[in-house]
Protein backbone atom coordinates (compact mmCIF):
# COMPACT_ATOMS: atom_id res chain seq x y z
CA UNK A 1 0.00 0.00 0.00
CA UNK A 2 1.36 3.02 -0.71
CA UNK A 3 -0.16 6.90 -0.15
CA UNK A 4 -1.51 7.02 -4.03
CA UNK A 5 -3.18 4.34 -3.83
CA UNK A 6 -4.56 4.66 -0.38
CA UNK A 7 -6.04 8.64 -1.45
CA UNK A 8 -7.15 6.93 -4.73
CA UNK A 9 -9.43 4.23 -2.70
CA UNK A 10 -10.41 7.55 -0.13
CA UNK A 11 -11.44 9.45 -3.34
CA UNK A 12 -13.44 6.54 -4.63
CA UNK A 13 -15.40 5.61 -1.35
CA UNK A 14 -15.87 9.89 -1.24
CA UNK A 15 -17.52 9.80 -4.71
CA UNK A 16 -19.59 7.01 -3.85
CA UNK A 17 -20.83 8.46 -0.26
CA UNK A 18 -21.32 12.11 -1.99
CA UNK A 19 -23.94 10.19 -4.91
CA UNK A 20 -25.53 7.88 -1.93
CA UNK A 21 -26.26 11.21 0.09
CA UNK A 22 -27.33 13.33 -3.27
CA UNK A 23 -29.76 10.38 -3.82
CA UNK A 24 -31.24 9.82 -0.45
CA UNK A 25 -30.99 13.83 0.79
CA UNK A 26 -32.98 14.81 -2.38
CA UNK A 27 -34.96 11.79 -2.21
CA UNK A 28 -34.05 12.21 -6.37
CA UNK A 29 -31.43 10.45 -9.19
CA UNK A 30 -32.00 13.30 -11.33
CA UNK A 31 -28.83 13.66 -13.69
CA UNK A 32 -27.45 10.31 -12.67
CA UNK A 33 -26.80 7.78 -15.34
CA UNK A 34 -28.71 4.57 -13.77
CA UNK A 35 -26.93 2.81 -16.81
CA UNK A 36 -23.81 4.01 -15.16
CA UNK A 37 -24.47 2.55 -12.07
CA UNK A 38 -25.13 -0.66 -13.28
CA UNK A 39 -21.94 -0.66 -15.00
CA UNK A 40 -20.06 0.05 -11.97
CA UNK A 41 -21.96 -3.12 -9.69
CA UNK A 42 -20.76 -5.37 -12.62
CA UNK A 43 -17.50 -3.96 -12.59
CA UNK A 44 -17.50 -4.60 -8.76
CA UNK A 45 -18.99 -7.99 -8.85
CA UNK A 46 -16.82 -9.55 -11.49
CA UNK A 47 -13.70 -7.94 -10.15
CA UNK A 48 -14.71 -9.29 -6.37
CA UNK A 49 -15.47 -12.66 -6.93
CA UNK A 50 -12.22 -13.60 -5.48
CA UNK A 51 -13.60 -11.64 -1.44
CA UNK A 52 -13.92 -15.51 -0.29
CA UNK A 53 -11.12 -17.36 -2.22
CA UNK A 54 -8.55 -15.29 -2.22
CA UNK A 55 -7.70 -12.95 1.40
CA UNK A 56 -5.35 -10.38 0.11
CA UNK A 57 -5.74 -8.04 3.61
CA UNK A 58 -8.81 -6.95 5.97
CA UNK A 59 -8.54 -3.21 4.16
CA UNK A 60 -9.15 -4.99 0.80
CA UNK A 61 -11.32 -7.65 2.11
CA UNK A 62 -13.68 -4.49 3.67
CA UNK A 63 -13.09 -2.52 0.66
CA UNK A 64 -14.62 -5.10 -1.50
CA UNK A 65 -17.26 -5.52 0.76
CA UNK A 66 -18.19 -2.12 0.96
CA UNK A 67 -17.86 -1.25 -2.82
CA UNK A 68 -20.38 -4.29 -3.39
CA UNK A 69 -22.75 -3.15 -1.04
CA UNK A 70 -22.82 0.64 -2.10
CA UNK A 71 -23.24 -0.22 -5.50
CA UNK A 72 -25.82 -2.64 -4.96
CA UNK A 73 -27.94 0.01 -2.79
CA UNK A 74 -27.64 2.82 -5.39
CA UNK A 75 -28.86 0.50 -8.25
CA UNK A 76 -31.94 -0.41 -5.67
CA UNK A 77 -32.18 3.32 -4.96
CA UNK A 78 -32.23 4.39 -8.41
CA UNK A 79 -34.38 1.37 -10.26
CA UNK A 80 -36.69 0.73 -7.28
CA UNK A 81 -37.01 2.79 -4.21
CA UNK A 82 -36.57 6.57 -6.70
CA UNK A 83 -37.34 5.41 -9.44
CA UNK A 84 -39.90 8.35 -10.53
CA UNK A 85 -36.75 10.88 -10.68
CA UNK A 86 -35.33 8.18 -13.13
CA UNK A 87 -34.21 10.50 -16.30
CA UNK A 88 -35.14 7.39 -18.51
CA UNK A 89 -35.23 9.54 -21.51
CA UNK A 90 -31.58 11.27 -21.68
CA UNK A 91 -30.25 7.92 -20.22
CA UNK A 92 -30.05 6.34 -23.25
CA UNK A 93 -26.70 5.15 -23.76
CA UNK A 94 -26.44 1.72 -25.29
CA UNK A 95 -24.70 0.16 -22.80
CA UNK A 96 -24.18 -2.96 -24.88
CA UNK A 97 -21.88 -0.98 -26.93
CA UNK A 98 -19.19 -0.87 -23.75
CA UNK A 99 -20.19 -4.73 -22.40
CA UNK A 100 -19.61 -6.50 -25.94
CA UNK A 101 -16.02 -5.17 -26.85
CA UNK A 102 -14.45 -5.39 -23.44
CA UNK A 103 -15.53 -9.19 -23.20
CA UNK A 104 -14.47 -9.81 -26.05
CA UNK A 105 -11.24 -7.70 -25.97
CA UNK A 106 -10.83 -9.56 -22.16
CA UNK A 107 -11.17 -13.24 -23.78
CA UNK A 108 -8.18 -11.75 -26.42
CA UNK A 109 -6.09 -10.09 -24.25
CA UNK A 110 -5.44 -10.89 -20.42
CA UNK A 111 -2.94 -12.21 -18.14
CA UNK A 112 -4.41 -15.43 -17.85
CA UNK A 113 -7.24 -17.97 -19.88
CA UNK A 114 -9.27 -18.96 -16.65
CA UNK A 115 -12.44 -18.15 -15.88
CA UNK A 116 -11.64 -16.21 -12.78
CA UNK A 117 -8.48 -13.64 -14.73
CA UNK A 118 -10.85 -13.24 -17.77
CA UNK A 119 -13.47 -11.96 -15.46
CA UNK A 120 -10.89 -9.69 -13.92
CA UNK A 121 -9.53 -8.32 -17.18
CA UNK A 122 -13.60 -8.05 -18.64
CA UNK A 123 -14.03 -5.68 -15.05
CA UNK A 124 -11.25 -3.50 -16.13
CA UNK A 125 -11.85 -2.56 -19.06
CA UNK A 126 -15.39 -1.95 -18.04
CA UNK A 127 -14.63 0.36 -15.54
CA UNK A 128 -12.48 2.40 -17.96
CA UNK A 129 -15.65 3.08 -19.83
CA UNK A 130 -18.20 2.89 -17.14
CA UNK A 131 -18.90 6.58 -17.12
CA UNK A 132 -19.80 7.15 -20.18
CA UNK A 133 -23.08 6.83 -19.95
CA UNK A 134 -22.95 9.83 -16.89
CA UNK A 135 -20.65 11.66 -19.72
CA UNK A 136 -23.62 11.36 -22.44
CA UNK A 137 -25.93 12.13 -19.83
CA UNK A 138 -24.47 15.58 -18.69
CA UNK A 139 -23.82 16.83 -22.33
CA UNK A 140 -27.55 15.70 -23.02
CA UNK A 141 -28.75 17.61 -20.11
CA UNK A 142 -26.30 20.22 -20.93
CA UNK A 143 -25.50 20.68 -17.25
CA UNK A 144 -24.96 19.02 -14.37
CA UNK A 145 -25.87 19.74 -10.57
CA UNK A 146 -22.80 20.70 -8.63
CA UNK A 147 -22.68 17.76 -6.29
CA UNK A 148 -22.72 15.52 -8.75
CA UNK A 149 -19.84 17.43 -10.67
CA UNK A 150 -18.04 16.98 -7.12
CA UNK A 151 -19.31 13.10 -7.42
CA UNK A 152 -17.52 13.04 -10.86
CA UNK A 153 -14.49 14.88 -9.86
CA UNK A 154 -13.78 12.16 -6.88
CA UNK A 155 -14.38 9.59 -8.94
CA UNK A 156 -12.12 10.50 -11.93
CA UNK A 157 -9.38 11.35 -8.93
CA UNK A 158 -9.64 8.31 -7.90
CA UNK A 159 -8.09 6.17 -11.21
CA UNK A 160 -5.77 9.31 -11.71
CA UNK A 161 -4.35 8.27 -8.46
CA UNK A 162 -3.95 4.72 -9.22
CA UNK A 163 -1.62 5.90 -12.44
CA UNK A 164 0.60 7.57 -9.88
CA UNK A 165 0.44 4.60 -7.86
CA UNK A 166 1.49 2.58 -10.48
CA UNK A 167 4.65 4.53 -11.31
CA UNK A 168 5.40 4.69 -7.73
CA UNK A 169 4.77 0.77 -7.64
CA UNK A 170 7.07 0.39 -10.38
CA UNK A 171 9.84 2.41 -9.19
CA UNK A 172 9.74 1.03 -5.85
CA UNK A 173 8.98 -2.53 -6.17
CA UNK A 174 9.37 -3.57 -10.12
CA UNK A 175 5.89 -4.02 -9.90
CA UNK A 176 3.66 -3.03 -12.99
CA UNK A 177 0.34 -4.49 -14.75
CA UNK A 178 0.09 -3.16 -18.33
CA UNK A 179 -3.46 -3.94 -18.40
CA UNK A 180 -4.43 -1.98 -15.26
CA UNK A 181 -2.68 0.71 -16.50
CA UNK A 182 -3.86 0.95 -20.54
CA UNK A 183 -7.38 0.75 -18.93
CA UNK A 184 -6.62 3.20 -16.06
CA UNK A 185 -5.07 5.53 -18.58
CA UNK A 186 -7.98 5.41 -21.04
CA UNK A 187 -10.39 5.69 -17.90
CA UNK A 188 -8.76 8.80 -16.85
CA UNK A 189 -8.35 10.32 -20.27
CA UNK A 190 -12.20 10.24 -20.53
CA UNK A 191 -12.46 12.41 -17.41
CA UNK A 192 -10.19 15.47 -18.71
CA UNK A 193 -12.85 17.57 -20.58
CA UNK A 194 -15.11 17.09 -17.92
CA UNK A 195 -11.87 18.35 -14.89
CA UNK A 196 -11.43 20.95 -17.23
CA UNK A 197 -14.79 22.09 -16.90
CA UNK A 198 -14.75 21.67 -13.14
CA UNK A 199 -11.69 22.97 -12.06
CA UNK A 200 -12.56 26.45 -14.41
CA UNK A 201 -16.36 26.42 -13.67
CA UNK A 202 -17.53 24.77 -10.68
CA UNK A 203 -14.60 25.72 -8.49
CA UNK A 204 -15.20 29.58 -9.09
CA UNK A 205 -19.02 28.45 -8.22
CA UNK A 206 -20.69 28.82 -11.40
CA UNK A 207 -22.74 25.70 -12.48
CA UNK A 208 -21.35 23.19 -14.84
CA UNK A 209 -22.76 24.26 -17.82
CA UNK A 210 -21.84 22.52 -21.11
CA UNK A 211 -21.31 24.05 -24.45
CA UNK A 212 -24.61 23.56 -26.16
CA UNK B 1 9.49 -6.46 -13.50
CA UNK B 2 6.68 -8.68 -12.96
CA UNK B 3 3.35 -8.23 -14.30
CA UNK B 4 0.89 -9.47 -10.90
CA UNK B 5 -0.45 -13.27 -10.03
CA UNK B 6 -2.56 -12.16 -7.78
CA UNK B 7 -4.34 -8.94 -7.72
CA UNK B 8 -3.64 -7.11 -4.67
CA UNK B 9 -5.36 -3.74 -5.84
CA UNK B 10 -9.04 -2.90 -5.60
Amino acid sequence: MNIFRFAGDLSHVFAIIILLLKIWKTRSCAGISGKSQILFAVVYLTRYLDLFTTYVSLYNSVMKVLFLATSGATVYLMYVKFKATYDHNHDSFRIEFLLIPCALLSLVINHDFTVMEVLWTFSIYLESVAILPQLFLVSKTGEAESITSHYLFALGSYRALYLLNWVYRYMVESHYDLIAIFAGVVQTILYCDFFYLYITKVLKGKKLQLPA
Amino acid sequence: ATATAQHDEL
